[in-house]
């Protein structure tokens, strides 16, 4: 039997927001520590890691270790059909078919119930080791959102460098070229650690959809290092992530 | 895709 309440659905409408552009499907493996999640998106370049200890719900009971796997498409309607400021519970029974969602109005007077079918799907796991990236920045995540918009209207290729100086953006195209520079702040807005200068190429198209999470999190965590692909991670309060890795452009 | 490397290539499962 699994079971997990969270006190408010906006959190989980902003999860499941920030994965959605990225998968359309996909299994949360549920066990008695929390809910982890790993997919890679269909051209295999990018890959999204959720994890949620059990810490971070109102009230979380697994007995049996559980994979449930959903359909986010699906999953965005249900929640639709929810008030952000509703309490929601998730329940599944042992070796279901189905997946309950439950909603209660914040004064407890309206209560809603969906139920959604589960999918088998065959998920294609893959080892992430801990990596030592050789640069680690913290920026607000709005203003790494806004970089990588303003990126996308120069070119689909971003360049990241980053170097005891600070971070730079380089995108150019046809219209021209743009770059933006980050220094550290001493009120630490920016921070940066530097071991090696690094300076890798991305698609943009992904950067900005890794921007989808922005609303969980004041902060964003990049991580570089040479050949491996970029880290962009959002923290989810003190009890867990949604993590971005993405594959570095090939050197033409 | 994009001349983008694939993840499976740095993080394949052993």
């Amino acid at each position: 039997m699994f079971e997990a309440r969270l006190a408010s659905t906006l959190t989980l409408k902003r999860i499941v927001d920030a994965l959605r552009e990225i998968l359309n499907q996909s299994t949360l493996d549920c066990s008695d520590t929390g809910i982890q999640m790993q997919a890679m998106d269909n051209s295999h370049v990018s890959l999204v890691s959720l994890c949620l200890r059990k810490e971070y719900f109102e009230k979380y009971k697994c007995n049996r270790n559980i994979s449930l796997g959903l359909d986010l498409k699906s999953l965005t309607k249900v929640l639709k059909c929810a008030n952000g400021d509703d309490a929601v519970t998730i329940k599944a029974a042992d070796k279901a078919d189905k997946v309950e969602l439950s909603f209660e109005s914040a004064g407890k007077e309206r209560t809603a119930d969906y139920e959604l079918r589960l999918l088998n799907l065959d998920q294609e796991h893959l080892a992430i080791p801990e990596t030592e990236y050789n640069c680690v920045v913290h920026m607000p995540a709005t203003e790494f959102a806004r970089i990588c918009r303003d990126m996308a209207t120069f070119s689909e290729s971003v360049v990241i460098a980053c170097s005891k100086e600070g971070i730079k953006f380089s995108a150019s195209g046809e219209m021209g070229a743009a770059n933006i520079k980050l220094s550290e702040t001493t009120k630490g807005e920016v921070s940066i650690q530097v071991d090696e200068p690094v300076a890798l190429s991305f698609a943009g198209r992904y950067l900005s959809t890794f921007t989808r999470a922005t609303p969980l999190a004041e902060k964003v965590k990049i991580g570089l290092a040479p050949d491996v692909p970029l880290l962009v991670e959002y923290p989810i309060e003190d009890y867990g992530y949604i993590r971005y890795y993405l594959a570095p452009k090939v050197d033409d | 895709e994009d001349l983008q490397q694939e993840l499976s290539n740095y993080y394949a499962m052993p």
